[in-house]
């Protein structure tokens, strides 16, 4: 992948991880924990989101779930600790 | 089931809030009229009530405490500039316990599609500040994604009155508030005979109307003369006595008025026209016709600027120290801009200001001696107004001895 396209992917994801590490899909105890995270760890978050925003669980940042994580919208945590 | 309870709760349904501050978006008593019908959103289908606290200074105040504020807001979660998060609440508890706080670089608005509709966002924010999390179900108040906004006459989904519902109980099955009234005490002599005379009142032949009655609705000075008024029927007391001791029909005299009694009324200074209140409605008249194209129904109080969960108005009145006009309902008094034709900012007060003052009044207005004069029942009060106090706890007087001739 050319490194533009790279980091942007790059910057999808981590901006894909703090949206969901904000509003309670990653069981991390802080934001700063998102690039530690296990890949499997965030194919679990991802699908948590898709399925409470009843998306298709794809497991993945893809388009549709990045424009489902840009509307505007509450900014308490859709999840329970 | 969809809804979320959040694990914490009030463990009381008489719950207050206090407005930290309003956003520049929106004139703030229409914000402030927004907040109370957000509010009732959630009193309507629950034991819960919402009082507004006026003044704070206490950490902890008011049970929900609402702000309008941008990114860092002395809280862990900085806002994000416009669009993204519009608000967040803290659930039930001490502190931040129940706060909820709007992002004011959303463009907030009221009545047009633009813009992020206060209403629906505050609604939602509330439920929070009662225990509720958010709901997967799309079309839920809970859904945490803002979804426009609500149609003109807004109910509650029942996903969501299902949540509230197990948290604060339930109205009675025909969702008419359930008013326990717990007296505090047995009822004083004065009391029970309060209540005999209210009795007797309301037992009299409609068409008859003694002017020794006890209860009075209205009390207003008008170009200069008394108007007592009772049911359909007033009197007129000039300098010097009655004009006449048998009442006259209201609408004999104000042509048209479509209401079968007064709550309150007033001469306005400008222009001298006389405002009547009924309900939640108001009517203004030019001497004895109603204004032109005024509609016969009567316009709403939230036109004033008034709540619009507002029941009535219980007595109206130009305040003798200031001349300024205002408005009681219940324990609290709005300050009435007769220019702006709305009430004052930062408004309703708590009526605990007029010392000594009996609420919910049935009149006041101030008398040819320049004093202002509180009625409640068949009694009078009158305010000593550089001490900010009724003359006396008691009753300076009765009524119906000093204007009625009785």
């Amino acid at each position: 992948q050319p490194r533009t396209q790279r980091s942007a992917g790059t910057n999808i994801q981590k901006k894909g991880m703090k949206y969901l590490m904000e509003f309670g899909y990653v069981n991390g105890p802080s934001l700063e924990m998102e690039n530690l995270m296990s890949e499997e760890a965030q194919v679990k978050a991802i699908r948590r989101f898709q399925a409470f925003a009843n998306l298709p669980l794809t497991g993945r940042l893809d388009h549709r779930t990045i424009e489902w994580m840009e509307k505007p919208r509450c900014g308490n945590k859709d999840t329970l600790p | 089931k969809r809804y979320v309870i959040s694990g914490s709760q009030w463990e009381k349904t008489n719950l207050t809030f206090r407005f930290l501050n309003y956003s520049p978006d929106v004139k703030f008593t229409k914000i402030r009229t927004v907040i109370y019908e957000a509010f009732r959103v959630w009193s309507q289908v629950t034991h819960l009530t919402f009082t507004e606290i006026m003044f704070g200074s206490a950490k902890k105040d008011a049970d929900i405490r609402i702000m309008f504020a941008q990114k860092f807001h002395h809280d862990g979660y900085p806002f994000d500039g416009p669009g993204n998060i519009l608000a967040h609440a803290f659930f039930p508890g001490e502190n931040k316990g129940g706060d909820a706080h709007f992002d004011d670089d959303e463009n907030w608005t009221v009545d047009s599609d633009e813009g992020v509709n206060l209403f629906m966002v505050a609604a939602h924010e509330f439920g929070h500040a009662l225990g509720l999390s958010h709901s997967k179900t799309p079309g839920s108040l809970m859904y945490p994604w803002y979804a426009g906004k609500q149609s003109k006459y807004y109910t509650l989904p029942k996903d969501d009155v299902e949540g509230i519902q197990k948290l604060y109980g339930v109205k009675n099955s025909n969702n008419t508030p359930v008013i326990v009234l717990v007296p505090n005490h047995e009822g004083s002599k004065e009391d029970k005979d309060e209540k005999k005379e209210e009795e007797e009142d309301e037992n009299k032949d409609e068409g008859f109307v003694d002017n020794c009655t006890h209860k009075f609705d209205a009390i207003t000075r008008i170009r200069g003369d008394v108007y007592i008024f009772k049911g359909k029927y007033f009197w007129r007391w000039e300098s010097g006595g009655m004009k006449d001791s048998s009442p006259i029909l209201i609408t004999q005299f104000w042509y048209n008025y479509p209401e079968d009694s007064v709550d309150a009324v007033f001469e306005r200074k400008k222009g001298s026209k006389i405002m009547f209140f009924k309900g939640n409605k108001y009517w203004l008249y030019d001497a004895n016709h109603m204004e032109k194209a005024w509609p016969i129904e009567g316009r709403p109080l939230t036109e004033l600027g008034l709540p619009a969960d507002l029941k009535k108005i219980d007595a109206a009145f130009t305040w003798s120290y200031n001349k300024r006009t205002y408005l009681v309902s219940d324990d609290m008094y709005w300050k009435f801009d007769e220019n702006e034709n709305y009430v004052v900012y930062d408004y309703p007060r708590d009526m605990k200001i007029w010392q000594g003052v009996p609420t919910p009044l049935d009149a006041a207005f101030q008398f040819n001696d320049g004093k202002t004069y509180f009625i409640k029942g068949k009694h009078y009060w009158e305010f000593l107004d550089s001490q900010m106090r009724v003359k006396t706890k008691l009753p300076t007087g009765n009524i119906s001895e000093r204007w009625m001739q009785c």
